[in-house]
């Protein structure tokens, strides 16, 4: 899956997800990815999340709309994510995935679980060309 | 001052990014930038998890599902087990701006999509056939994400049937091993 949070020149966010989802699936299976609020979730007023990993647990927890739900309630892109990573490691402490999460100001951050490390990609103009970010799970 | 443009992505999808920052910072919307970024990714079936030839089901077939969603509008277009397209986020963008729907899923999504324009095609590739030959073959069907069924999906391929019981028998609930190649 690739998930994307993007805010443009007039402060517009979006977000968005694209997969082929898990592999030997039951046919007919679907995954969090095309989920509003669990694969990916933007709001101009706070800014966006996505999240990637096991689709049939993380739906379950809406982990983008909870990372954008925490940003609004004035927590870093960094500790949203933390705490929707947390809220389903809670339940599901063998879950792998991971959620990035971006401000309508342009601060981004990201947490993962049950993976060793989880990179995500940034390109901003405080910088000539993409940076790859790897935070440890 | 706000850092803005700016555009993050999941895993290591630089190609995508270099193309959704491309649209940014030629003043283009955060919503094209997502979908033209992500649209890199399909073309390019990013580490195989992404796009047409990759994730193969039971069956060998290549699905796919995408989602947009605007944060300015807060509408959203998403598409789910899309068959035989290979643009589902564009699919995706077209529910957003040409329906009062958010969400539309399987063949009914496909026949959507070639009422817009899309070309029907195979996502089926030579490598996609191959790792469904090796799963089903070599390994048995393994692993899968049956419980409560006979043959013991453990160690043998479908069809299977429900396992008829007098009491609730609970199985232990087996996750999705997630790696580089293999993730929603």
């Amino acid at each position: 899956t690739i998930g994307m949070v993007a805010v443009d020149s007039n402060g517009d966010v979006a977000a968005g997800t694209s997969t082929n989802g898990a592999k030997y699936k039951i046919p007919g299976r679907v995954g969090d990815s095309p989920i509003p609020g669990a694969g990916a979730y933007a709001d101009n007023e706070v800014g966006g999340a996505a999240a990637t990993g096991d689709g049939d647990i993380m739906l379950r927890f809406l982990p983008s709309f909870l990372a954008v739900e925490e940003m609004r309630r004035g927590a870093s892109p960094t500790e949203a994510a933390q705490t929707a990573v947390k809220r389903i490691a809670a339940h599901y402490p063998d879950f792998m995935g991971a959620v990035i999460a971006l401000t309508k100001t342009g601060q981004y951050g990201a947490a993962c679980h049950g993976i060793p490390t989880f990179p995500f990609v940034v390109q901003d103009k405080t910088r000539n060309v993409f940076e790859i970010i790897t935070v440890k799970c | 001052e706000p850092n803005i443009p700016v555009v993050i992505t999941t895993w290591w999808f630089s190609n995508a990014t270099v193309k959704a920052w491309e649209v940014l910072k030629e003043g283009g919307t955060a919503l094209d930038a997502v979908e033209q970024g992500a649209s890199v990714c399909e073309v390019q079936q990013c580490d195989g998890t992404v796009g047409y030839g990759g994730s193969p089901d039971e069956n060998g077939e290549t699905t796919l599902d995408a989602l947009i969603m605007d944060g300015k509008t807060m509408n959203v277009g998403a598409v789910a087990a899309l068959r035989r397209i290979k643009s589902a986020i564009s699919v995706a963008r077209h529910v957003l701006e040409n329906t009062k729907h958010s969400f539309l899923a399987g063949e009914l999504a496909t026949q959507f999509a070639v009422q817009m324009g899309f070309k029907e095609e195979s996502l089926t590739t030579a490598q996609s056939k191959q790792l469904w030959l090796t799963w089903h073959n070599e390994n048995h069907c393994q692993p899968n994400f049956w419980l409560g069924v006979k043959p013991d999906p453990t160690k043998h391929c479908g069809p299977y049937h429900e396992i008829k019981k007098s009491f609730k028998v609970t199985q232990p609930e087996v996750h999705m091993i997630v790696d580089r190649y293999n993730h929603d």
